[in-house]
């Protein structure tokens, strides 16, 4: 069960603050999963006391868009949090999706590949299966058949320290690199943060979703969770 | 298993210290309901009396939603989101598919909180830990009361970081974040987050 709650010394109209908590989570809590189950108690909380003496914002205020990216940056933070200690979690990782015809449809991708049991146990023998990973893209559900174009989707692994090179290309315009440098997926891999960059050209929309990898621990955890 | 790092994620991700946002006190105990005697019960309070809050939640759109979903979500829409103070958290029990009397037993927690604030509709509340099994009211009353009738209300690191633990299932480490921010103005405000979670974790939240 994820829970979670913000406090904030700010002033805020309680109409802006649900509409900010509610686009600040569907970039943050709403985009991270550990084993693709959802909780019957999920809850996220907000609440502004106004104790610090300035003018209460509203959607109308100046500050609202400042504040509100302010909300966001926070939450992910937390967010990514919860990721990190996913039950027997050994890897955080972001899937990254760029260049998609619209939002939505980026973060079905992304989901489809965060949520991939097959990806995350690959993830966690370090094993380069980049197969999983276009597989995972070619089954989610998206509404709007456009956004992939299976001739000008990029898949890479991107590392995530200063190593070089940075990215390693998996498919380039639809085409699988069958020559994979193997020696420098497995160096990417053996890193405890991962990146999976996905470009699908078919737009200028992007998301974020923030992931772990599938271990032996997370059965022993669950395998006997309530007696 | 090569991908097995051992990594001390405790030291790696709890802060330790932080700034907090004025106006606002939190506590936490052991009441019993977790079996290994760990912290399993927090409030958040209000104490900023300058002008109402504005409270705003986002819920799991499961269809079979907990009991302290249902309740807290009522309770927002009674109010609107203003004049809500606290926020109460028990974990190893989610008070989740317990019908009736899971309701009832939210109610009750959130009326003893309403009690020792001297209003009512002015608390939301949350539960985690094992699904289908009722609540321990008992030891939950008796946590609440000897929380406001002690004062065990701060303000400081420690209560904070209390707090955060007391959320928290089979999480490994508390997840603690704050950070002071300045408006245009120059003004200065706080956030302040507490996260528990580390399975069952896929939330669509609306």
């Amino acid at each position: 069960t994820l829970l979670g709650f913000i406090v904030t010394d700010l002033p805020i109209k309680s109409t802006a603050l649900q509409s900010m908590l509610r686009s600040s989570v569907d970039r943050s809590f709403n985009c991270i999963s550990v084993d693709g189950d959802m909780s019957t108690n999920d809850t996220i909380c907000m609440i502004a006391n106004g104790a610090v003496n300035t003018s209460v914002i509203d959607e109308s205020s100046p500050e609202y868009a400042q504040v509100k990216s302010q909300v966001t940056e926070f939450a992910q933070q937390l967010a990514q949090l919860v990721v990190r200690d996913g039950e027997g979690a050994t890897k955080f990782v972001t899937v990254n999706v760029k260049n998609a015809l619209n939002f939505k449809d980026a973060k079905v991708i992304a989901e489809a590949i965060s949520n991939s049991m097959l990806v995350k146990t690959a993830l966690y023998g370090q094993d380069a299966n980049w197969g999983r990973i276009l597989c995972a893209i070619g089954y989610a559900k998206l509404g709007d058949l456009a956004s992939l174009d299976p001739t000008k989707i990029n898949v890479s692994f991107v590392a995530t320290d200063d190593s070089e090179p940075r990215e390693l290309k998996l498919i380039v315009n639809g085409t699988p690199q069958l020559d994979v440098d193997e020696a420098r997926a497995s160096e990417i891999l053996s890193l405890p943060d991962l990146e999976v960059l996905v470009n699908l050209g078919t737009g200028k929309e992007e998301c974020q979703f923030w992931t772990c990898d599938l271990s032996h621990e997370y059965v022993t955890i669950n395998g006997d969770y309530r007696s | 298993q090569r991908a097995a790092a051992t990594v001390d994620k405790y030291a790696l991700y709890v802060p330790k210290s932080g700034v907090f946002p004025k106006g606002f006190k939190v506590a936490s105990t052991a009441t019993g309901v977790k079996k290994n005697g760990n912290l399993d019960l927090g409030i958040i309070l209000n104490t900023n009396k300058s002008r109402p809050s504005s409270a705003a939640a986002v819920f799991t759109t499961n269809k079979f939603k907990a009991a302290p979903v249902v309740l807290s979500k009522s309770v927002l829409d009674k109010t609107d989101g203003e004049g809500v103070d606290a926020i109460i958290v028990n974990s190893g029990c989610a008070n989740s598919v317990t019908g009736e009397v899971g309701l009832k037993d939210a109610q009750t927690i959130v009326g003893e909180v309403n009690d020792f604030l001297g209003k009512g509709d002015a608390t939301l509340t949350m539960s985690t830990g094992v699904i289908g099994q009722r609540l321990q009211m008992d030891k939950i009353s008796k946590g609440i009361k000897q929380m406001f009738q002690k004062d065990s209300f701060g303000s400081d690191f420690d209560s904070w970081l209390g707090l955060a633990k007391s959320i928290n299932t089979t999480d490994t480490f508390p997840k603690l974040v704050t950070s002071k921010f300045s408006l245009p103005n120059g003004t200065e405000y706080t956030l302040t987050g507490i996260a528990k979670g580390a399975g069952m974790i896929c939330p669509n939240m609306a």
